[in-house]
């Protein structure tokens, strides 16, 4: 569920 | 993508064609810090290398395209085109003090040891105190030109805008982002001394002097 690694952010 | 990121993008976006203005119509890059400027080079080239091998959106390759070819523009006008403008004398801050400390937190606090994901740490960590030789030279020169002053709202209010937006993630993706989170929320904190002379000052028309 927690997925931080996602890297969608600018 | 929710407001809050939106908003704080935006302003990102705003905060550069501020900073870009500036320099163009003042002739001149007096008050900003080289170093700073470099600093974010460094940030953008380290964090969106996964151009390369990572797709998210068209929004988000857009954005990081842009953000690599703006600082890299502005760190040449600042390099080349107005570098009489520009004093190395008061932009005196010691880099290396960011870069060894961000390095070495990159290889402790990572989601994975491989070279993409430290380098994505290590940008997150420098993107944080980025703006400290800017800060420096503020604090040394006591004073800033008003338009200066826009930009660095203007990038404080997008770091400041992601606070919110990663509460609103937590909330409605129970998504939460540890080391870009912890960065964020002292990169914020770097600028709640600025932010307090912009808006008790700048905002009511004085110009932005510090006390002596």
């Amino acid at each position: 569920q927690v997925s931080p690694s996602n890297h969608d952010e600018l | 993508m929710n407001f809050f990121r939106l908003l704080g993008d935006l302003s990102h976006l705003a905060s550069i064609f501020i900073l870009l203005h500036k320099i163009q119509t003042t002739r001149s890059c007096r008050g900003i810090s080289f170093k700073t400027q470099a600093l974010y080079v460094a940030v953008f080239v380290t964090r969106y290398l996964d151009l390369f091998f990572r797709y998210v959106s068209l929004y988000n390759s857009v954005m990081k395209l842009f953000f690599i070819a703006s600082s890299c523009y502005i760190l040449y006008l600042m390099k080349y085109k107005y570098r009489p403008t520009h004093d190395p004398s008061i932009d005196t801050f010691r880099i290396e003090y960011l870069l060894g400390p961000c390095f070495v937190l990159s290889l402790i606090f990572n989601y994975k040891f491989s070279f993409s994901e430290i380098l994505w740490s290590f940008s997150i960590f420098l993107e944080a105190v980025a703006i400290l030789p800017q800060l420096f030279m503020l604090q040394r020169t006591g004073e800033a030109e008003t338009i200066t002053t826009h930009y660095l709202a203007a990038l404080g209010v997008y770091r400041a805008l992601y606070i919110p937006n990663w509460i609103y993630r937590y909330f409605t993706e129970g998504l939460v982002d540890p080391i870009a989170v912890t960065a964020g929320i002292v990169q914020t904190g770097l600028y709640l001394d600025f932010f307090y002379v912009y808006f008790t000052k700048v905002l009511q028309g004085q110009k932005f002097e510090l006390p002596a």
